[in-house]
């Protein structure tokens, strides 16, 4: 069964150049899954950059070293591809009846495809926004699930000028995303513009009805001796039946270590 | 009187927008940046429980009592800020990212945020060539009594200065970077420790976009009202 709650997905994860991999996210997910690391998937930073994922294995130097910069070729030569990459993971999870999960990224820089066993979900462009996907009806419980992300560069990575510049030829600026990557004052050009699965990725499980976004705000009066907390949610029900749902807000301070004043 | 709980009835299929009943504090304990006093955080839980199932969600977040205001002084042109009514002198920092790669650890923010603390900073502004900081980020400023200063993903350079002009008019897709603007907005409005939004560095957003951001981080009209009380 599993437990209310999020869980984070941070480790077994691989990569793979797009380009050395000639299976589709459905055969990857499906019948060809990678077994580990060879001489085609390495191990993946996730959340990072696929610069990240280059740099841990070894592939290319750190560019925050020396020199080790002008040793990484970069996007406007190599082209998008090659800083397109595969990341792949497994994880297992057995819902209850009336039990959901969301597949959750909290950002991809600059645009996905997401197979979960053999099911394609496109994830679209924008480096600073949140993806949750509902894969209940694909879950597989007796078996790991096989998750694949085709991660593409941002859509108009640019190209350095000799001279440098603030922001390189400005291209990045086309697109919703980091400005910096082309190169400041203060930084060199990063090489894959930050592609990547750049934040956290979880699976969240809820019962029938999901909490989404609460926000909260306070007012003060009479010199701050009187004060409101004004709480609103957004509520989800994912079921195909009535929910009769007890709502419940609690605000606590700790007194000391687990023992909380109500 | 710090719990509250509502039965509710839910259409299949339904997604609604739910307001609690207002809750009551008598002289909490405030939330104070660096150098003035606590960051004391309350433990705000939310759950939702579902007749026949049982536990269907839950979501908590530490939350603090604070409120900040600004305005440009017209004697010097300056922005002041004053927290909980009583005016601060800002000591900032710049902050673009924690890591180049973004390997953006828990640990590492800690000891960034940690750090700047230390040097008895109370604010960090996230410059707008970089990111939209991070929920960890927010999370340690929280903590340490940081206020940030986050900006949109506008820049002088690469927006709308240079012979020829670059990006005049902005990124592409206006839509895409508002729904990119109401997105990280939700995600990071609950922390104490945010206390300004800005359209972008050195340069005004375009028109539409400016006023759709304005629109969004519009104090809502109940709040003006209380405020004024």
């Amino acid at each position: 069964m599993a437990e209310i709650g999020k869980v984070v997905l941070d480790k077994g994860w691989l990569a793979a150049r797009s380009t050395e991999i000639e299976l589709t996210g459905v055969q990857l997910t499906t019948t060809n899954p990678p077994s580990g690391p060879d001489s085609t998937w390495m191990e993946a930073v996730v959340p990072g950059t696929v610069l990240a994922t280059l740099v841990k294995n070894k592939v290319v130097p750190d560019p925050f070293y020396g020199l080790g910069n002008e040793a990484i070729i970069d996007i406007a030569d190599s082209g998008r591809e090659h800083y397109t990459l595969w990341f792949f993971t497994t994880f297992e999870c057995n819902l209850l009846n009336n039990q959901h999960i969301d597949l959750n990224f909290r950002a991809i820089n600059y645009s996905a495809e997401v197979y979960l066993n053999g099911h394609k979900k496109i994830l679209p462009k924008g480096m600073f926004r949140r993806h949750s996907i509902d894969v209940t009806s694909i879950l597989l419980h007796d078996r790991p699930n096989l998750l694949a992300v085709l991660v593409h560069p941002p859509d108009h990575p640019g190209r350095i000028p000799p001279e440098g510049g603030q922001g390189g030829d400005h291209e990045i600026g086309k697109d919703v995303a980091a400005q910096y990557v082309e190169g400041w004052d203060w930084i060199a050009p990063i090489r894959d513009r930050n592609t990547g699965i750049w934040d956290e990725v979880s699976i969240s499980v809820t019962g029938p009805v999901k909490i989404v976004d609460p926000h909260l705000v306070s007012s003060f009066f009479d010199n701050y001796k009187r004060v409101y907390l004004h709480t609103t949610i957004e509520l989800v029900n994912k079921s195909a039946i009535v929910a009769e749902c007890f709502l419940n807000i609690q605000v606590a301070t700790e007194v000391e270590g687990n023992t909380c004043l109500v | 009187e710090h719990l509250q709980t509502q039965n509710l009835s839910l259409p299949a299929g339904a997604h609604v927008h739910y307001t609690f009943s207002e809750i009551f504090f008598y002289k909490p304990k405030l939330w104070w940046p660096n150098g003035m006093g606590k960051q004391y955080l309350y433990n705000v839980e939310i759950t939702i429980e579902v007749r026949g199932f049982g536990e269907s969600d839950l979501w908590s977040q530490p939350f603090g009592f604070r409120k900040i205001e600004n305005h440009i002084d017209s004697a010097t042109g300056g922005r002041l800020f004053k927290v909980n009514g009583e005016p601060i002198f800002i000591r900032g920092g710049n902050w673009i990212l924690s890591d180049g790669l973004l390997r953006l650890s828990k640990k590492r923010y800690q000891a960034d945020i940690k750090f700047h603390a230390d040097m008895n900073f109370n604010m960090i502004r996230c410059w707008g060539g970089g990111l939209a900081e991070r929920p960890d980020f927010y999370h340690y400023c929280d903590m340490y009594g940081i206020l940030v200063w986050q900006e949109f993903w506008i820049t002088g350079d690469v927006d709308g200065r240079g012979d020829p002009i670059s990006n005049p008019d902005g990124p592409l897709d206006h839509d895409l970077f508002l729904l990119c603007a109401r997105d990280t907005i939700k995600l990071l409005r609950n922390h104490p420790s945010l206390a300004l939004w800005v359209g972008g560095n050195e340069q005004v957003p375009p028109e539409d976009v400016n006023s759709a951001l304005k629109t969004y981080l519009k104090l809502h009209p109940y709040f003006e009202n209380l405020n004024s009380d």
